[in-house]
């Protein structure tokens, strides 16, 4: 007997109201949702694995320099970006997560092959480059991951408030999530 | 931060969540990261979910587990199970932000107690749903 498929998706959670954005952007942002979507529901209608979907989902959205994640992710004080990732199979509780990476091209990619190559759960920092580059995977430069907004963002914060760094306020443009 | 939660044919759920935390953020703080069980969770006895927001209030509230084990243990619903996580503990210390979840019977709930969330769902004929705010 089959069971029901089912999929879901997020990008951030916050400050998101109507009227900030424009139609344009929240057409854009639409799109982008739809796209990454589709991606695991192709996998789940071909009768595929839930984990690979969900890979394949947030892949997607990684690329999207809406979301705070992969491309795009925001600035840390000193100016690069730290991705995190985790990633969990309901079957056997299996799971692995990156915390701190900075080369990562796919850090959801990166966290199953923690998952699934490592005796591990969990890597961080420089470790996480050290294991995947022992898997072969081609690192990226750090700046592979700024965009415009995001720096502008940075910038702005930095030369406003340094101290609001470690606590996460809900003032526009102060992404969290 | 981003996530996607989902349940195959064979019955199986899975779990991803992936982020860059907060802007500016300092001294190698993992506060933001999908910790499992914080941030991230999947066990085919109870639900899949991942989380987005304050990441350090869903840490203190083992947000994810905490929906699991309600389930595992108490006996209730996934949307019951949420609805007291994100709307009862995590928000009574604080928290801003939501879940998507999934359950083995194919239940879906996305949560959140914030004025929106990005986020896109497949409802039970198939059809692909997509939305920003609280009231799309």
């Amino acid at each position: 007997m089959s069971s029901p498929i089912a999929l879901a998706i997020h990008g951030g959670a916050g400050v998101l109201k109507p009227g900030r954005l424009s139609e344009e952007d929240e057409n854009d942002i639409h799109a982008w949702l739809h796209r990454a979507i589709s991606a695991g529901h192709r996998i789940l209608e071909a009768d595929g694995d839930s984990l690979d979907a969900v890979e394949a989902c947030v892949i997607q959205l990684e690329e999207c320099p809406w979301f705070n994640a992969g491309y795009g992710a925001v600035f840390t004080q000193d100016g690069t970006h730290e991705l995190d990732a985790a990633i969990m199979r309901g079957r056997d509780r299996n799971a692995g997560a990156i915390a701190g990476a900075r080369h990562a091209r796919q850090p959801i990619h990166a966290a199953r092959q923690v998952m699934e190559y490592s005796d591990h759960v969990m890597l961080g920092g420089s470790g996480v480059d050290a294991f995947l580059a022992s898997r072969g995977l081609q690192p990226v430069d750090n700046d592979f991951f700024d965009t415009p907004l995001r720096r502008q963002q940075w910038e702005e914060h930095r030369h406003s408030n340094g101290a609001m760094a470690l606590e996460p306020t809900h003032a526009e443009g102060h992404k969290f999530g | 931060t981003v996530g996607a939660v989902a349940l195959d044919i064979h019955g199986h759920v899975a779990a991803a969540t992936s982020t860059g935390g907060i802007t500016n953020k300092r001294y190698g703080r993992i506060g933001d990261t999908p910790l499992i069980g914080a941030g991230t969770w999947a066990d085919d006895r109870s639900a899949a979910i991942s989380a987005t927001g304050h990441g350090e209030y869903f840490i203190r509230t083992a947000v994810a587990h905490d929906i699991a084990a309600r389930m595992q243990y108490g006996g209730v619903d996934l949307t019951t199970a949420c609805n007291a996580v994100v709307h009862g503990e995590l928000k009574e210390i604080g928290g801003d932000g939501g879940v998507i979840a999934i359950a083995p019977n194919g239940d879906t709930c996305l949560i959140f107690n914030t004025p929106g969330m990005y986020r896109a769902w497949r409802d039970e004929k198939g059809t692909l749903h997509t939305a920003i705010y609280a009231d799309d």
